[in-house]
C-alpha cells in the first residue's frame, strides 16, 4: 500500500490546485523557507481525520483555509484529496484504490467522501485504524516530536507504542 | 492480552537496540515499561548511551544525538507494523555529515517497505530521492509547484 | 521611568521592524507592550506577517521564518544596549541557503560592535568566520580541541 | 568589551583542560554531533553566573561534572575560568582584564574568583548585571530559546526586553 496521489486546493498557502503524483520510494520535497513544505504534511495529516488544531499550527479548524494574501481575497472553502493504492488490501475495503477527500467550509460546514461517495468523519477513522496512518500515527516525524519523545513526557512514547503494538 | 503486549514491547526492545545501533555505530539502547506499575498503564522508559558514553538522563544527549535516537525509536515501531509511508519533515537538519549519510542508508533501507516523503534542505538527502518536487512561492503567500525530477534525469 | 521605559519599546520596535525588514526583504513587524495592561507589568507583543503576505498568529509560521522572526527581535535588543559577545547556537539549520546568506550579512554587520561566537554544521557560515575551532572526541566522551584555523590561511 | 579567552576543565565532556582564545570577530566552533560544542556554551553560561541546572540541560548541578566514560572515572571537580578584555571598563571594575574562576566540586562545594581573588557568587552577579552578560542574557540563542520567544507565553519576551531596557 502506498500513496500514489495527493491534491491540495485552498487549504493553507494551496490557493491553486496542487497536485502530487508520489511515484517512488523516496519523494523529497525542497523549497525556499515559508514556501508551503510543512502545510503539505499538514494537508495530509488533516483528509486523514486530524481534529485538532494545534497539531496543524492552529487555534481553530477554519485557519486551514487559504486566509488571503496583501493581494488576494480568502477563499471559502479548502479541500484535500488523498490517493492511495490498496492492491494490498491493507485498508478494509474491497477497492484497489481508495481516495479519501475532506473539504471544510468557511461556515464551518465540513464533507467527507470515500471514492466520491459521501461518508462520515467516522468511517475514515474506522478505515485507517490499525493501519499505521490513522490520527496519532508513528508515521509522521518532526524536530517537535523529537523533543517530545525525548522529554520526560513518557505518554507520547507509550501512545504511539501502543499504535504499533 | 497483556502477554502478547509484554512480546511486542520486547521486539521493540530489540528493534530499538538494531537500529539504534547502526545509526551510532554501535553504544547502547534500552526500551522499557516503568517497573511496578500495571503494563497496560506504564509509561515507555528509553535509556541509551552513544558508543563508549555514559549517560544518566536523556536531557544530556546532544541536539544531533536526540534526533537520531528519535529515529531509532520511529523505526523500532516500523519494524513491527510497518507504516505504508513516512514523512520525514527536516529532521536531516540538526545532524552532521557522517551522521546524515548514516540517516540516509537507513532510509534507503526501510524504503524498500515504506513510501518515504522526506521534507529537506539537505543536498544530500535530495540527492537520495527517487523523485524531487520543487515548490516556491512566486507570488508571495501562495504556493506554486515548480519542478519535478525523477532520479536519471 | 515609566516614560523612559516606553520610550526605549517604541526605540525597540523601530528596530524590529528595521532587522526584520533585512532578513525578509521586505515586509512588516510590530512589537509591542499588551494594551490595556500596566506597561510595567504587559506582556510583549509580536506581530509579523513576511512581504505580502497576511499573517493572523506567530504560529503559522514556518520553522525559518520563526528562526529568522526571534534573530530579529534579539538583535533590535542588541541595538539598544549591545551585548559585548553573542552566541549562536546552530541557529541557521532550519534557513534555507538565501536566508542563510541574509543572515550571515546581517552577522557581519553586527559583528562590527560585537564579537560573535556560532556554533554550525553549515559551510557557508564556516566560511564567514575569522576563527574557526575545530572539536572531536577521539576518545568517546572526552571532548578534544583538534585545529584552529584563521581566515586568511 | 569582548571574550579574549575561556578555559574549561571537568567541565561535562571536557575531561581534558581546553583553552579557547576567542581573537576574531567572528568565531566559528563546528564538529561532529555530541561533541562538545554546545557545553562550551553551557559552560559559557555557568561561568557567568546560571544557577538553575535546567538551563544547563541538568536535573542538579552536580551533573555538570565530568561523570566518565566507560573506560574513564569521574573526575571530583569542574572549572571554567573565562577572561574578558574591559579596556573599555564596561565591567565596573578598575582592571582591563578581568578573569571569572567558577569551580564545583562533588561534595557540593563552589568555588568563585575574581582575578584570582575568592569571592562570592552574588559579587560575580553584581559586576555583571546590567552589561548584558549577565544571567538571563540575551547574548545567547539556540533553537530552544526560539521556540519560547515566539509561543504565545509573553513572559520570555518580556523578560529580555527590560534586561536590554
Ligand atoms: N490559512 C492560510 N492561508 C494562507 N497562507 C497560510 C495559511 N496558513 C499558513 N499560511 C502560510 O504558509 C506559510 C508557512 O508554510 P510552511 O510552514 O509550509 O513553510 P515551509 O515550507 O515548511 O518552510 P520552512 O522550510 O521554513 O519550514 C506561512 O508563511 C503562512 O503565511
Ligand atoms: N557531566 C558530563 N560528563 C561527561 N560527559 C557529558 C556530561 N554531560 C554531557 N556529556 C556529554 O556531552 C555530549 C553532548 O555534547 P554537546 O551537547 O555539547 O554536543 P554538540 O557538540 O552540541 O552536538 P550537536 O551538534 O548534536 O548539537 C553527550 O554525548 C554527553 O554524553
Ligand atoms: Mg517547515
Ligand atoms: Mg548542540
Amino acid at each position: 500500500m502506498y500513496l500514489s496521489r495527493l491534491q491540495i486546493f485552498g487549504f493553507k498557502s494551496f490557493l491553486h490546485k496542487i497536485t502530487f503524483k508520489f511515484d517512488g520510494q523516496i519523494c523529497a520535497l525542497v523549497g525556499p523557507n515559508g514556501c508551503g513544505k510543512t502545510n503539505i504534511v499538514d494537508a495530509i495529516r488533516w483528509v486523514l481525520g486530524e481534529q485538532r488544531p494545534t497539531l496543524l499550527r492552529g487555534e481553530r479548524m477554519e485557519e486551514v483555509i487559504f486566509h488571503g494574501t496583501k493581494s488576494r481575497k480568502p477563499l471559502g472553502m479548502a479541500e484535500v484529496a488523498i490517493t492511495i493504492d490498496n492492491s494490498a488490501h491493507l485498508l478494509p475495503i474491497e477497492f484497489t484504490e481508495v481516495t479519501i477527500t475532506r473539504r471544510l467550509f468557511r461556515s464551518g460546514e465540513s464533507e467527507y467522501l470515500l471514492n466520491r461517495v459521501p461518508c462520515r468523519l467516522k468511517d475514515i477513522h474506522h478505515l485507517l485504524c490499525d493501519t499505521g496512518m490513522g490520527v496519532g500515527t508513528y508515521s509522521i516525524l518532526s524536530q517537535e516530536l523529537i523533543d517530545t519523545l525525548l522529554s520526560s513526557k513518557e505518554e507520547e512514547r507509550r501512545l504511539l507504542l501502543e499504535e504499533a503494538a | 492480552a497483556r502477554e502478547k503486549f509484554l512480546q511486542t514491547i520486547e521486539r521493540i526492545d530489540i528493534n530499538f537496540q538494531e537500529v539504534f545501533r547502526e545509526l551510532f555505530s554501535g553504544g547502547e539502547a534500552h526500551l522499557r515499561l516503568k517497573p511496578g506499575v500495571d503494563p497496560l498503564e506504564a509509561g515507555v522508559e528509553i535509556s541509551v548511551s552513544p558508543e563508549g558514553k555514559r549517560l544518566f538522563n536523556l536531557g544530556q544527549l546532544s541536539g544531533g544525538e536526540k534526533t537520531l535516537t528519535a529515529i531509532a525509536f520511529l523505526f523500532s515501531l516500523y519494524l513491527i507494523k510497518p507504516s505504508p509511508f513516512c514523512i520525514l519533515d527536516e529532521v536531516d537538519a540538526p545532524l552532521d555529515d557522517e551522521n546524515v549519510e548514516r540517516f540516509l542508508r537507513l532510509v534507503k533501507k526501510f524504503s524498500q517497505n515504506s513510501q518515504f516523503i522526506i521534507i529537506t534542505h539537505n543536498k544530500r538527502t535530495m540527492a537520495e530521492a527517487d523523485i524531487l518536487y520543487g515548490i516556491t512561492m512566486e507570488e508571495p503567500g501562495v504556493s506554486k509547484l515548480v519542478s519535478v525530477k525523477v532520479k536519471g534525469d
